[in-house]
C-alpha cells in the first residue's frame, strides 16, 4: 500500500545510505 | 608481548592524538584508539593510503565500491570537513562522535539538517525533499506514483514549514524533530558504545596513558 500519510523524512531515514552500522561489520 | 609495544608506530596522514579527539568528542581515549583500528581497515580497503576515499566508504556501506547513493554521498561530504575528497582520521572520529549515544541531541538534529540541505542553502527546500524521496524509492522496492509522491512531500512540507515560506529552516526542523523524534533515530549508533570490544587496540594502548576508569 502506498504510504500517503507517511512522513517523507521518515521514508528517507530508512535509506541504506544512512545506515552507518554497516561500517562496523567485519 | 613486548614486541607489540612500540612508540614508533607508523600513523596514517591526518592522524590526530587520541587524547585530543577524546576531549572533543563523547569517546574515551580507548574508544578513539579502537576507532583508529576500524579507520585503518576502512582506509586501506582499496587504496592503502590511510585516507577513506568515497569508493572505500561505499564498499564498507554496501559491500560494493561502485554503488552510488545520494544519502551515502551526503554523509561522506559531511564527514569530509576539509572538502578535499577524502575522510581523514580526525574527521572520521569527530563526525562519528555525533552518532554516539551520549552525543547531545541538538548536534544530531543539526547534523541531520545539514544532511538534508542538499544544496547547502541553509534551508531544506521542497524540491530537495522530493529529490530525496525519489532517491529513496529508487533504492527500495517501493513503487509509488508521481501523484502520491507529490502528496507525501506536500503533506510533510506543510507540517514542517510552519512559517509557510516554502522552505524549512533550522528552527522549524528542530520543532519538527521534537514532534517526530524517530526522524533522528538513525543518528544514533548504539554500536559505538561497544567499539572497544569490536576493535581492541593492543598496539596503541601503550601509546596513551589512559586515565579512564
Amino acid at each position: 500500500t502506498a504510504p500517503v500519510t507517511m512522513n517523507a523524512f521518515e521514508l528517507i531515514s530508512k535509506s541504506q545510505g544512512l545506515n552507518l552500522s554497516s561500517l562496523f561489520e567485519k | 608481548m613486548g614486541c607489540f609495544h612500540s612508540k614508533n608506530v607508523n600513523h596514517t596522514p591526518g592522524y590526530e592524538d587520541p587524547a585530543l579527539l577524546a576531549d572533543e568528542t563523547p569517546f574515551t581515549v580507548s574508544e578513539v584508539e579502537a576507532l583508529y583500528e576500524l579507520f585503518k581497515k576502512l582506509s586501506s580497503s582499496i587504496i592503502d593510503d590511510g585516507l577513506i576515499h568515497k569508493e572505500e566508504f561505499q564498499l564498507a556501506l554496501f559491500r560494493n565500491r561502485n554503488r552510488r547513493n545520494l544519502f551515502a554521498d551526503r554523509i561522506f561530504d559531511l564527514f569530509d570537513v576539509k572538502r578535499n575528497g577524502v575522510i581523514e582520521f580526525g574527521e572520521f572520529v569527530r563526525s562519528l562522535g555525533v552518532f554516539h549515544p551520549n552525543a547531545p541531541v541538538e548536534e544530531k538534529i543539526k547534523f541531520a539538517f545539514r544532511l538534508y540541505d542538499l544544496r547547502r542553502t541553509g534551508f531544506i527546500e521542497r524540491e530537495e525533499l522530493k529529490e530525496m524521496v525519489i532517491a529513496l524509492l529508487h533504492e527500495s522496492d517501493l513503487v509509488i506514483s508521481e501523484d502520491v509522491i507529490e502528496m507525501i512531500v506536500d503533506k510533510t512540507f506543510s507540517d514542517a514549514d510552519t512559517k509557510g515560506d516554502g522552505k524549512i529552516d533550522d528552527e522549524e526542523w528542530k520543532q519538527f524533530v521534537a514532534k517526530n523524534p524517530s526522524l533522528i533515530k538513525n543518528m544514533t549508533l548504539p554500536y559505538l558504545k561497544d567499539i572497544t570490544l569490536a576493535f581492541p587496540s593492543f598496539v596503541l594502548s601503550s601509546e596513551v596513558e589512559n586515565l579512564e576508569t
